[in-house]
């Protein structure tokens, strides 16, 4: 269970003080699927990468199963962000001089609960359920942008994680690659895994049971998807 | 004009052989907006890139304003790229530790004709074109991933080009931030600026008069749109 109880954001970058999220609250429960949509600026990506413990809130607090994560130590919040939740992030973040296989499976070396005996052969099962099995060996930029972004989810699903956190996963793809990445992302769910998915695309979000909308900083909508 | 004549495209990486582009005959005259569609991997962004002198055809000949562009030599070529052509990149490929500014100026500064006179000003205007006025001293990491495409929409714009190409432009866009966009380009085109656009979103298609698409590495369409 995630919960976020009024957290705002500030970036204070010289005399700039930019409010990127303001007293957000959100509480998902466990194996839940939805979407966050808004504006460009809104804060959707400041909030991912609060859940998804790659940032701090400025004020408020972030409950992750029970845990305050401001009180976890630096190991324990890596710990968390290796085992429990899978990240795609919105520019992929690719290692640019490593292979398609390499950048798939850096996350489980850094597993230390080692719980997945053999990285490289999950590295390629993940490359191949996003359709890059012939890929493996293509460092990045001999990928195509949509490609770069099926890499970036194989990395995100490898170490298996409680939670996906998928900023524009689909931003770069094709309507078929989306709908397959959707299918993807719907069978996953079904096993229990909960899906957060920042999308601006209707369609795509229409594939998940709730969708969350933000303006300035703030949730100013939070509605169940009636027909799917 | 825009001559493509019996293009391919392989890239050798190792053992393997991909055929990015295939036999790919295009032809667009002066003025004209258009789209190209397809699959990921497709091959839309190796024929912008062509297009965009910023790659060259394996085989094949590309004939831009009557002159062969092989034939042309490496500072004709950068001069070509940087007055004809501006040129929005799928990944942004902003200078990261540059601010938004700095960057939307940079192709000014790079253009030997000098014909653009106070290159800050203008810079700071493309900016303000694209509803970015206030984040002018921002570098990347200081700005949603929406934000910095918007800045190197910026930046393809302040040369004044004859041609713009634009890679996915809208793929980090919610809905009324694409269509402000897409309203800035048929501006742009009625002045008589050529736009030729990647997108996946039949919607953004719809703004432009004309549909190449593409599967394989080849052109297998290339019609008009007609209502809209
Ligand atoms: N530098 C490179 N080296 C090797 N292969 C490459 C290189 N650049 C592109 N490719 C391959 O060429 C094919 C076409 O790539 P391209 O980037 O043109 O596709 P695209 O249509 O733009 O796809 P997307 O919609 O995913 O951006 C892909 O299979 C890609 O992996
Ligand atoms: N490191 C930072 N320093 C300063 N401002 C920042 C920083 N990161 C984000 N911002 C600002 O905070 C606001 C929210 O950013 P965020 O990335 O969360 O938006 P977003 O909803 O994801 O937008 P997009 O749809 O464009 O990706 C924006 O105005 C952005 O410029
Ligand atoms: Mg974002
Ligand atoms: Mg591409």
């Amino acid at each position: 269970t995630i919960v976020l109880r009024n957290v705002s954001k500030i970036y204070q970058t010289g005399e700039n003080r930019v409010m990127a999220l303001s007293g957000v609250d959100l509480t998902v429960s466990k194996g839940e699927i939805l979407s966050v949509m808004g504006a460009s600026g809104s804060g959707k990506s400041t909030m991912l990468n609060i859940l998804g413990c790659l940032d701090a809130v400025t004020s408020g607090e972030y409950v992750l199963d029970g845990h305050r994560v401001s009180d976890l130590a630096p190991n324990e919040l890596a710990d968390i962000r290796n085992r429990k939740i899978g990240f795609v992030f919105q520019g992929f973040n690719l290692l640019p001089r490593t292979s398609a296989l390499e950048n798939v499976e850096l996350p489980l070396l850094y597993d230390r609960s080692h719980r997945i005996k053999d990285p490289r052969k999950e590295a390629a099962a993940a490359l191949e359920r996003v359709d890059l099995g012939s890929r493996l060996d293509h460092i990045p930029s001999q990928l195509s942008g949509g490609q770069q972004q099926r890499v970036a989810i194989a990395r995100a699903l490898v170490t298996r994680p409680a939670i996906i956190l998928a900023d524009e996963p689909t931003g770069n793809l094709d309507s078929r690659t989306s709908l397959e990445i959707m299918g993807l992302f719907q069978d996953l769910n079904r096993e229990g895994v909960t899906i957060l998915m920042v999308t601006h695309e209707p369609d795509i979000a229409s594939f998940t049971e709730r969708i969350i909308e933000m303006r300035d900083g703030m949730v100013i909508g939070d509605h169940r998807v009636l027909d799917r």
